[in-house]
């Protein structure tokens, strides 16, 4: 209200900071040895997949990467528990390339989209 | 391990372990002597595990689990380009080691091929089917027709381009340098060759690629036969392969019929041949996802 006197800065305990909770991205390496495929896959032997985990608490900070969809869902999440929160995604892939023996024995090199976790967001 | 989560979760990786060690390689061992995934007992981890293992496969684009034989060859030139479309330019791998060239120093690394990337996300690599038929020259020259089956292309893969790559070995015992130049032209085979019993009969080739090079070099030599590989995957035309024919000019030496890696040559064996055969490595776009452009350097993770 403009008739209040303002209000004095948050002098309280500091908030205790959530590092590593909020979405983000984390280390995920795929060994193609751990399934048995390093038979017939040549190159890599694995791959720094990632994946994206954390929470997208209200308010959506910048670097959380978040839609203006996102924004609004968690905006009725803080007054309404039943809308659920927005999900950490990822929002940036890339491609990796394989070398690998076909059903036929014929060597294959092929890019595979989407391979990747290059950035996370809330969505 | 180490911090990092694996492909399947820990019961499931366990039982694929324990699966493994307990493969016996004589039933285990498939027609063309490739290993074959034991057949575990039914249940619901397995059936999750087929399952998955299914649904991974179709994301690759295989109807199945390869299983590669004992025999599969995989060619240093595919190595390299894995290498140098990952931007990973290290050293070779010393558990595969590449044929030396003359002198003992290594082949150098191939070119990228740019122009024939940047249609393509697949990259395919065929051996002939060493049916090395040699077709009727003029005497003075060697002809070879090499059958490729590129019958496993699938069907929705478009080839954008093809090429032939020959491997040519330094040939040091001429005197002089006029003596030492070939000519080696790569034709498409319209129609397959007659029979003997048909009698001289000229065959019907198309020229698809040629190149006049000298003998005082070992390198690999590629030919363009896109054309001819368009017609047999998209045309639905017959292939009845290719001819390649090295045309030794006038006065040539006794060393012209070695430069030219064609077939096999005793007493050298296998050894060398398997990765000095002519090599059919094809371009294509299965329509899904970009074509494979090439990493400039790419830092360790």
């Amino acid at each position: 209200s403009p008739k209040r006197p303002p209000s004095p800065p948050h002098r309280g305990p500091p908030r205790p900071r959530k590092k590593g909770k909020s979405c983000r991205r984390h280390a995920l390496y795929v060994d193609f040895s751990d399934v048995g495929w390093n038979d017939w896959i040549v190159a890599p032997p694995g791959y720094q997949a990632f994946y994206c985990h954390g929470d997208c608490p209200f308010p959506l900070a910048d670097h959380l990467n978040s839609t203006n969809h996102a924004i609004v869902q968690t905006l009725v999440n803080s007054v309404n528990a039943s809308i659920p929160r927005a999900c950490c995604v990822p929002t940036e892939l890339s491609a990796i390339s394989m070398l690998y023996l076909d059903e036929y024995d014929k060597v294959v090199l092929k890019n595979y989209q989407e391979m990747v976790v290059e950035g996370c967001g809330c969505r | 391990g180490g911090g990092h989560a694996s492909l399947i979760p820990g019961p499931g990786k366990k039982r694929t372990a324990a699966a493994a060690e307990e493969e016996t390689p004589p039933p285990g061992r498939g027609p063309g002597g490739g290993r074959r995934t034991p057949s575990p007992p039914p249940g619901p981890a397995q059936d999750l595990l087929r399952g998955f293992e299914a649904s991974l496969l179709h994301m690759f684009g295989l109807r199945r689990r390869p299983q590669p034989s004992k025999a599969a060859v995989v060619p240093a030139y595919m190595r390299d380009l894995y290498r140098l479309q990952s931007g990973d330019d290290d050293d070779d791998d010393p558990r595969h080691p590449r044929p030396d060239e003359a002198g003992g120093r290594p082949p150098a690394r191939p070119d990228y091929p740019d122009r024939p990337a940047s249609r393509a996300n697949t990259v395919r690599s065929f051996h002939h089917e060493e049916h090395l038929d040699s077709l009727p020259g003029t005497g003075e020259n060697v002809a070879f027709r090499f059958v490729f089956n590129l019958s496993t292309i699938p069907e929705d893969e478009v080839i954008s381009s093809a090429e032939l790559r020959l491997y040519r070995e330094r040939v040091d015992q001429s005197p002089e340098w006029e003596q030492g130049f070939h000519r080696i032209n790569v034709y498409e085979v319209v129609r397959p060759p007659p029979p003997p019993s048909a009698g001289p009969c000229p065959l019907i080739t198309r020229l698809l690629d040629t190149r006049l090079v000298h003998h005082n070099v070992s390198r690999w030599e590629s030919f363009d036969v896109s054309p001819a590989v368009a017609r047999w995957t998209r045309g639905r035309r017959p292939n009845h392969g290719l001819a390649v024919e090295a045309t030794h000019l006038p006065r040539a030496g006794p060393a012209r019929a070695r430069h030219v890696r064609v077939s096999r040559s005793l007493p050298h064996g296998d050894g060398d041949w398997a990765q000095l055969r002519p090599l059919l490595v094809t371009f294509g776009h299965d329509g899904r996802g970009h074509a494979l452009t090439r990493r400039a350097g790419r830092p360790k993770r």
